[in-house]
């Protein structure tokens, strides 16, 4: 079955949309056939891929909103084995769409329920990667109770660890409410600086935190540091600009050397569940 | 008066907490009182001054859900002519508490009302700098109520200037409708990396976006891109991690130097109001 994996961290601007495009692309490279959601209301994943949609064009927002569409209506190729269920702006309303089922009991489990009919067709995607909005509202929450597993690029700089707390608190909430089978695979480092002393012990304290939770009952249990680290590369800051992954924009570059093993490494590395 | 300048972009991780730190800790060495408010729930200013609060200490929460809390319970000194309105991260809790002012208008003034008591009193700061969450909720209006010139911290990479134009309308709402003084001040180029041609070229559209503005009614007819630049430096990542600003961990590193003058600039251009 496929596997899904929610990209989040509540913390703007660490690596979160360039990681799903990149390791979506890279994953597509061996030969993996992915499915990407766009679940921020900034709409960055899908302005990545070239995708400016209207509000009238057929997108998340309908998905969440109208019982009737289907996840197939919003579905759009976007390369080789690539496709995407886009944003656009108007998802930022979607929440007080969902207030009636919020009042139900329901509400976060919108987007498993239509994506779920997804998965037993015979052109299911292997991946399914959800691009996630720097908060924990509701349409994270959808996010983690569709997913199984959390990746969470991380910044390694001050506070860090603090926000990877309380977004674990959170998957905690939601496996323990929702979806008992939510893993956190690991964590990215992004925009990684090696050579720093910051980086060198908010990366020691990270190992001290994960190696805390080992053999304990919660989701981080098996958590691991993803290797590698992907270092800073403003081909990879400028490849969106082009609409374009950093395999078709730059495929030689410090950055696309990084995704690639960074999908090998997701590819390799199963999460128990 | 005191200036108040909102330092606002709901893009996140961009410079916003680095820049009001930085800044507050620049004018003092140029003999401003200086006076930083907390706006965001994530608490990270408060943590650059190494003030870690329970939620039963006073803080931003307690001054906007509390009628009787007043701003001088709330104020601590952090530094020489340096001090801060904290938050705690209760404040993501706060709007569910304004809810009953929303419902009669109120609920953008909560702030303004607060502070502008500590506007008339002989001891006022000659600056208050608020520092502003990553999202354009009721935190963000209550900022730009009380403020009269908005700073944006900028970072020149893909998209920016989409989020710089949806930050623009809102500021426009909030000046047509409840605050007439308020002005764009100008741009902060964060985290700039001045050699890439990403960053010019994104410049380069900065400059044509303001451009179009001159003369015309709207409050960035007379933003401009403050002078300097600040420079990517580790320097400035680290320094919140010992508790301090730019100038007491590494003052004579690129990162101060930038400051400083970013200081003297604004020092030197009073919005046009
Ligand atoms: N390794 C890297 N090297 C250089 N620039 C990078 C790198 N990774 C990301 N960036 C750039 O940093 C900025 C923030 O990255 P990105 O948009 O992926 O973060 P995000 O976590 O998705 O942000 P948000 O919280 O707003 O959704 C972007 O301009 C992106 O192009
Ligand atoms: N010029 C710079 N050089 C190097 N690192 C920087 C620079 N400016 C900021 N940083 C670091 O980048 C990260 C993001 O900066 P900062 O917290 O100031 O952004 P922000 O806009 O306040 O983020 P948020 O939206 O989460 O409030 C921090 O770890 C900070 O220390
Ligand atoms: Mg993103
Ligand atoms: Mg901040």
């Amino acid at each position: 079955s496929p596997r899904i994996l929610a990209v989040m961290n509540q913390k703007g601007g660490v690596g979160k949309t360039t990681t799903t495009a990149n390791l979506a692309a890279g994953l597509t490279y061996l030969d993996q056939k992915v499915l990407v959601i766009d679940m921020d209301p900034q709409a960055h994943l899908s302005l990545h891929f070239g995708l400016e949609l209207a509000s009238t064009d057929l997108n998340l927002y309908q998905l969440l909103a109208e019982d009737e569409v289907t996840v197939q209506e919003v579905i759009r190729e976007v390369g080789s084995n690539l496709s995407i269920i886009p944003a656009q702006v108007n998802l930022a309303g979607v929440e007080a769409e969902l207030a009636p089922k919020v009042i139900t009991g329901q509400a976060q489990r919108v987007l498993a329920d239509k994506v779920e009919a997804l998965l037993q067709t015979p052109d299911r995607p292997d991946y399914i990667i959800i691009d996630c909005p720097p908060s924990l509202g509701l349409l994270a929450i959808n996010a983690l109770t569709l997913a199984r597993e959390v990746v969470v690029p991380l910044q390694a700089h001050f506070l860090a660890l603090q926000g990877l707390s309380k977004l674990f608190e959170t998957i905690q909430l939601i496996q323990q409410g929702f979806n008992p089978k939510l893993r956190v695979g690991g964590v990215v480092l992004c925009m990684h600086e090696a050579n720093t002393i910051l980086a060198s012990e908010v990366v020691a304290d990270l190992m001290n935190f994960l190696e805390a939770g080992r053999g304990q009952d919660v989701p981080w249990a098996d958590a691991v540091i993803y290797e590698p680290p992907i270092r800073r590369n403003i081909k990879l800051a400028e490849s969106p600009s082009f609409g374009k992954t950093i395999f078709e924009y730059a495929p030689h570059c410090a950055g696309a050397r990084d995704y690639e093993r960074l999908a090998k490494s997701i590819l390799s590395t199963p999460t128990a569940s």
